[in-house]
């Protein structure tokens, strides 16, 4: 296992279910084994990999509340090298019937332990809050993957969000670190995304991807046939700038 | 007072702050007096309207934990008849400080007993959860106004905000109705927006205001400047858009 990653922003609609499939899909066609686990209740990224669960079948709530049917609940994809635990409409309910418990910050992390080395990375979709899912997701994990979508009121939440990683580096998972932060939705004729790719480079340096994801009208057709942008059509420039940012994170861990 | 209309939806980005900002001060424009409550600890729409609580000033969370001061709380814009209750960060804390207390679903309510008669709307800006703070917004408000992106994954959305919105209704607010399904960010060239805007009209019919929102930068760019898009660039796509929601939602409640 080379690396778990969640992909987390409190502020909505930044694009993090869009990077947590598309570059889960790229890694995955370079040869590495991938799990995508979505711990959103909305389950977008569920049904964006084309996965319908079965009434009868078991979703990340049924791990989360019961701890075990983890290997059970996971399902492959189109593509052979990357497979789903799914999300469900019940996780809206978790943080209430999770209260009081003991533990409750640890118990996606203590399922992970199950999986050993069966993956290679591990790719976890947050949704857009800071609740208990999002603590478990920070407290299962190596590293945060941030995206910045180019509009005002992304800057205003980084702050935010920076807060919440260190209230859990501190208490919860000393080893966390930020993987980089991802501009998204990148206009180049666009005056204020310009000028908010000029902030967050200057204020975060080289914890920047150099990968900038472009606004692309393909990116956000592909989940309605239910496959990443890399399968409904590759020669976009979407599909391109998720590859790139897959060869930039195996530049990273490729030799681990 | 002729109506309290919380604009809701769990799916991020979707422009709930943009929309309601901008309502806020249309109906302000003509005349109205509009009190703007952010319940979203983001505070996106606090300073979207350009007001910077200062560290001693009261914000919602007060408020909500000490049930008084609403009044102290309300603070003034550069529109004469548009006033805000700020939010601030101390919210995303809330949901924890409240466990357990009686009542907490109805703290809201019961603070806006004390503004009795003294505005005409009243327009709740809510975070993309279903926590606490978006229940109060459900059981203070007489409807509810739902921005629908005109995106995929805005449409999946849609039926579990209505759940909610039925559970409220049975439980908490039985006077609670659907203001209506504002679609936002339309692009006239795009083929998924259009589709998204049939199957919003075949499905909620009458329940979709005329008024369609388009993608405007002005809109984006507005809230850099902490002023309303009517208030930025005047004869701006995204002003008329808003004006002529403003419009609507008047010729509705203008006799009361
Ligand atoms: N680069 C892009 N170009 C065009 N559209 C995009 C791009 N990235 C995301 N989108 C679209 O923008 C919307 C928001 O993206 P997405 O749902 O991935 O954000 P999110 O942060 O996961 O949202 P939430 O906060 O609700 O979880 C979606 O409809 C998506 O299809
Ligand atoms: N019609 C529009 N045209 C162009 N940009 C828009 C439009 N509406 C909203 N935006 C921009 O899209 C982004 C998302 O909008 P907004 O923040 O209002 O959504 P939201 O639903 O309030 O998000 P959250 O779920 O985080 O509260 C913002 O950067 C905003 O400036
Ligand atoms: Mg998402
Ligand atoms: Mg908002």
């Amino acid at each position: 296992l080379k690396r778990i990653m969640a992909v987390a922003n409190q502020k909505g609609g930044v694009g993090k279910t869009t990077s947590a499939i598309n570059v889960s899909a790229a890694l995955a066609m370079a040869g590495e084994k991938v799990l995508f686990i979505d711990i959103d209740p909305q389950s977008n990224g569920t049904s964006g990999l084309g996965v319908k669960p079965k009434k009868s079948a078991k979703t990340l709530y049924d791990v989360m509340l019961y701890e075990k049917m983890f290997a059970e609940a996971i399902v492959p994809t189109e593509l052979p090298n990357l497979f789903v635990l799914p999300a469900e409409a019940d996780l809206f309910g978790l943080d209430i019937e999770m209260m009081g418990r003991e533990g409750r910050e640890f118990i996606l992390k203590k399922c992970l332990k199950v999986l050993g080395e069966s993956y290679n990375f591990i790719v976890i979709d947050c949704p857009p809050s800071l609740t208990l899912l999002t603590v478990n997701a920070l407290t299962s994990a190596d590293s945060v993957l941030v995206p910045v979508q180019c509009q005002y009121y992304a800057l205003e939440g980084l702050s935010q969000l920076l807060k919440t990683i260190d209230m859990c580096v501190e208490g919860l998972n000393p080893h966390l670190a930020i993987e980089g932060f991802l501009l998204t939705m990148y206009e180049k004729d666009n005056e204020l995304a310009t000028h908010v790719v000029k902030e967050v480079r200057d204020h975060f340096k080289d914890k920047v991807f150099r990968s900038v994801i472009q606004r692309d009208p393909y990116l956000s057709e592909a989940p309605g046939f239910g496959k990443p942008v890399t399968m409904y059509q590759m020669r976009s420039v979407g599909a391109e700038n998720y590859i790139e940012l897959a060869q930039e994170l195996l530049g990273r861990y490729s030799l681990l």
